[in-house]
């Protein structure tokens, strides 16, 4: 449906941005 | 694409999603717009799981 096709658009737009992100985030301690 | 090659696709995206967000709520983030990040991606992840969910029924 185009719901779920929405969906997945605006997660692989997210994913695609996430690189930088998880770079960053690897830098904070645990 | 098909429902199915969809579905497929959005369990791939969510599982990625949901291994960065438990690997940040494992650290002590301070930074606002990293937490404000992190917060926007697990309403987006709940989003798509319940999507996921309703379709799969």
């Amino acid at each position: 449906s185009k719901e779920l096709k929405q969906a997945v658009l605006v997660l692989e737009n997210m994913v695609a941005d996430m690189e930088d992100f998880v770079i960053f985030l690897m830098s904070y301690p645990r | 694409t098909t429902t199915k090659e969809d579905l497929q696709r959005l369990l791939q995206l969510l599982l990625r999603i949901s291994t960065v967000v438990e690997e940040a709520e494992g650290r002590r983030i301070e930074n606002r717009a990293m937490v404000r990040q992190i917060s926007i991606m697990r309403e987006q992840m709940f989003r798509g799981y319940y999507l996921l969910d309703a379709f799969r029924c």
